[in-house]
């Protein structure tokens, strides 16, 4: 096990244990930055973890990240990982990332769905659910990005619970889910909500469930454009942006559409990089320049958020 | 622990709404066990999906009797995986 997070190698995939040990030493090692925060227990009782970024008072405006959401893709939680170590290695050396942090807090989930995650390590590397036993199916796991509640039942996700797109039998049932939905609402101040996927190059912004363009979808728009175009900057990866329902298809009770509805106006979904080639099985000596090109196009939206406070 | 020898990820490129219609009909067919990465939605985007060895001649009889193109991006996904997993190891031993 790596003793420090300097140690750490974020050049590879690792297990669940690895990514939780890794959380404990970035804290261990920034205790005025960094803070964990348990914001719940999944469906079979793993610690939801929530790393906090944050050099002032409390309820200060926040910007909320998770990966990991589905279990198979991997690279977003690699991502995240390295995402994590940047935050603790830049603040107070970058610029635009100490003034981002002088006025707002990041949260940070990487691994959002652990049950799944860590089945994808022992059992199955395919999977991507929840690990809900699903009552009078014997088909098992609820698909959390069709969990939520706006728009929750919409024709973009299905009632059969042995479909990769299954609801759930209610929204919010999934406890991974729940548990981001009470955290959002007590903290009451989160003004950009970015869950990261993988894989197929897009930055999706409201709404999946619907053609209806969103308010904001102008300024959405305009931001995804310069975020994209910052992304590619580094490597050439080229990446669609829109919102969900055109870009890719309809999907209904999505996490953007629920942090959009609840006011949190710039909410995107990223589909990281494949490069057309491995889908999800994305080599590891990509994880670091996924991670790079991806965090620039975070920057740009963090420092929109704070140049730009509602 | 669920392997995957012989399984192949097919890249499908629709020229047309037909051809999503025929793809959207194949995901259809649970018994072939299929599952699509990227979802036949829209001839913009390409369609992934990996295919179990078992039914590896019925979807390539399917596509080559309609004439949709297609590409192998994953010849054997087991070999990746277990590429993936070696890759890991070393990066522990280290």
């Amino acid at each position: 096990q790596p003793r420090t997070t300097d140690d750490y190698d974020y050049a590879n995939y690792h297990t669940l244990s690895e990514i939780n040990s890794f959380m404990d030493m970035l804290v261990e090692e920034n205790p005025k930055l960094v803070s964990k925060i348990v914001i719940g227990k999944s469906y079979e009782g793993r610690e939801l973890n929530v790393l906090k970024f944050s050099t002032g008072a409390t309820k200060r405006p926040g910007i909320w990240i998770d990966t990991g959401i589905h279990a198979r893709e991997w690279i977003t939680p690699a991502s995240g990982t390295w995402f994590a170590k940047k935050i603790a290695t830049d603040y107070g050396r970058d610029p635009a990332l100490t003034a981002i942090l002088d006025k707002l807090d990041i949260f940070l989930e990487l691994v959002t769905n652990p049950d799944g995650y860590e089945y994808t390590h022992t059992t199955n590397r395919m999977w991507r659910k929840t690990r809900r036993i699903n009552t009078g199916s014997s088909c098992v796991g609820v698909d959390p990005n069709r969990n939520w509640g706006t728009g929750f039942g919409g024709a973009g996700s299905s009632s059969n619970p042995c479909s990769e797109t299954y609801r759930g039998p209610s929204a919010y049932s999934e406890p991974e889910v729940r548990s981001i939905v009470d955290f959002t609402k007590s903290h009451g101040n989160l003004k950009a909500f970015l869950t990261i996927h993988s894989y197929s190059q897009m930055m999706l912004y409201p709404y999946g469930d619907t053609s209806i363009p969103c308010v904001d979808e102008v300024e959405l728009d305009e931001l995804a454009l310069k975020a994209a175009t910052d992304l590619e900057s580094l490597y050439g990866t080229k990446y669609t942006f829109g919102s969900t329902f055109n870009t890719i298809y309809q999907a209904s009770g999505v996490t953007t559409d629920w942090a959009y509805d609840q006011g949190i106006k710039y909410s995107y979904t990223f589909e990281l990089r494949d490069n057309g080639y491995y889908g999800f099985i994305l080599p590891a000596n990509q994880i670091i320049p996924t991670a790079e090109e991806t965090w620039l196009a975070l920057m740009v939206i963090m420092e929109h958020t704070k140049n730009n406070p509602y | 622990k669920e392997t995957f020898e012989g399984h192949q990820v097919l890249r499908i490129t629709a020229k047309d709404e037909v051809e999503i219609s025929l793809l959207k009909e194949l995901s259809g067919q649970e018994d072939l066990q299929l599952d699509f990465w990227m979802d036949p939605v829209d001839v913009s985007l390409p369609v992934d999906v990996r295919v179990p060895f078992h039914s590896l001649q019925a979807v390539r009889a399917f596509l080559g009797y309609h004439e949709i193109h297609y590409e192998i991006m994953i010849q054997d996904l087991q070999d990746l995986l277990d590429k993936e997993q070696r890759e890991m190891m070393r990066s522990r031993v280290f």
